[in-house]
Formats: C-alpha cells, sequence, structure tokens
C-alpha cells in the first residue's frame, strides 16, 4: 500500500502544473524512499525526471513498489479541487486501478475524497544519469523565467554561450535581436539573488524557444534554476525540491 | 535557426 500526506497541496499543485503541458501522462514509481517520474515529450525533445524524496511528506509509506500511471490533465482537476494549504494525501493499494486524493481542510473539520483513474502506461525509460558538466549556472528562477520569456518575442531559438565570467543569453529573428549578459555575483542578504557559474569549457548551445517555455512552469517551485549544459548535449534544467527535484533534459538545435 | 534535436541521438534505453 502507499500512502503519502503533503503538508500543503500547492506542491504537487506545483509539481503537476509544471509538467502536464510537456507530457499527458506518465508513471509514478512509488518506492520506500519516494516516488519517481521520468516522461520525455511526444516530440522526444524535453524529458522530465522527477524525483520527490520520502522527507517531502509529512507522512509517508509504501510497503510494496507500485507503479501508477497517472493522466496528468485529470490529476491535475482533481487535484485543483483542494486549497492550497489543504493537507493532500494520495493513497493507493498495491493492485489498484485508482488513486485515492483526500484533501483535509487545516481549519474547518472538512474532508474532501476523489478517486483517480489509473492509466497502464507502456515507455520505455532513458539513461540519463551518467551526464558530464561542462559548465554550471545557478541564478534566480524568476530571471531565467524573464529572459526566455523575452528572448522568445524574437525568435524561436535561444543562443546560450558561456565563457569564464559571464552567461549570454541571446536570440535573433524577423524583428531584431537581443541578448542578456549574467555575471556571479553573492548577494549575502538575499542569497536567493546569487548568481554562480562554474565552467570547465565554453559553451555556446542553442535550444528552442517553446521547449524553454514549457519548463519555466516550474518556476515556482524554486527560487534558484540550475542549468547544466555540456556542447553537443542536452542542457539540464533542475528544480530543487525540499527534498528531491524537478530536472528537464531539453536536447539542443544543431547547424545542418 | 538550426535543426531541433532528438533525445534518442544522447540517451540509450535503459
Amino acid at each position: 500500500m502507499l500512502e503519502g500526506k503533503f503538508e500543503e497541496a500547492s506542491l504537487l499543485k506545483k509539481i503537476v502544473e509544471a509538467m502536464k503541458d510537456c507530457v499527458s501522462s506518465c508513471n509514478f514509481n512509488c518506492t520506500e524512499n519516494g516516488i519517481s517520474v521520468q516522461a520525455v515529450d511526444n516530440s522526444r525533445v524535453l524529458l522530465i525526471s522527477l524525483l520527490i524524496e520520502k522527507d517531502t511528506f509529512e507522512e509517508y509509506r509504501c510497503d510494496r513498489n507500485i507503479t501508477l500511471g497517472i493522466g496528468l490533465g485529470s490529476f491535475s482537476k482533481i487535484i485543483g479541487n483542494g486549497a492550497n494549504s489543504d493537507y493532500l494525501t494520495i493513497q493507493a493499494e498495491d493492485d489498484a486501478d485508482t488513486l485515492g486524493i483526500i484533501f483535509e481542510d487545516k481549519v474547518k473539520d472538512k474532508i474532501s475524497e476523489y478517486n483517480l483513474k489509473l492509466l497502464d502506461i507502456d515507455a520505455d525509460l532513458l539513461e540519463v544519469d551518467a551526464m558530464e558538466t561542462d559548465a554550471t549556472i545557478t541564478l534566480p528562477s524568476a530571471d531565467f523565467a524573464k529572459i526566455c520569456k523575452d528572448m522568445k518575442t524574437l525568435s524561436e531559438s535561444l543562443q546560450i554561450t558561456v565563457t569564464k565570467d559571464s552567461a549570454k543569453f541571446q536570440s535573433a529573428g524577423e524583428i531584431g535581436s537581443g541578448s542578456v549578459v549574467i555575471k556571479p555575483k553573492t548577494d549575502i542578504d538575499h542569497p536567493e539573488e546569487s548568481i554562480t557559474i562554474s565552467l570547465d569549457k565554453p559553451i555556446d548551445l542553442s535550444f528552442g524557444s517553446k521547449y524553454l517555455s514549457d519548463i519555466i512552469k516550474a518556476t515556482s517551485l524554486s527560487q534558484k534554476v540550475t542549468i547544466k549544459l555540456t556542447e553537443d548535449s542536452p542542457g539540464v534544467f533542475e528544480y530543487k525540491l525540499p527534498s528531491g527535484y524537478l530536472r528537464f533534459y531539453l536536447a539542443p538545435k544543431f547547424d545542418e | 535557426t538550426g535543426t531541433q534535436g532528438r533525445l534518442d541521438k544522447f540517451f540509450v534505453v535503459k
């Protein structure tokens, strides 16, 4: 049996909102250590890797490994029925064909229960764990979201170049061109505003703006985003959870 | 503005 209780429904809401426009359905793999998901979008350009560790939950138990096939649009509708501050418990029997979703209002004496029909999803898993990294940038997630939105007004591609002491984001299209350069900065009073850049090799990569638009839907999950880049390899965009992460692997564009 | 790559070019199936 699986039972996981979130202190606030808002966390699961944010996770599902960040995933549902990229993949319509995916398997949630539940073990005694927590819940993980790997899913690839239909065009096989963007991969989502989610880990919700056991410690994220107020209470967690999973007696036997369970795979829950979940339609994210339907899941989003049901979890949208709870208030952000409610306790949210997900519950499934070992051979369940539904997922129980229970909201508890912390003030009123009110409990709401829903059942989501589970799906049988056949999906392959990609080996993404052994990637090397040439450059790592950590910056405020809201800043990264604004850069992606601003550059998307110019072009369907965003070029990222990283040198020893700066990262440059630039786009060029029919109406013109633009660029944003960021440099490392330590803000002691507001550590969430700090920017770090570490570099083994200079980077010059281009990514599709429409996929970046999907990635930045995770902005509300974390104040920071970490971008790991390697020449001629997918970019990794990581939003940390209180215990775990939501990562996106985005295949780069290349010149013919 | 370049050709979009696919993940299958970079990662093998587990």
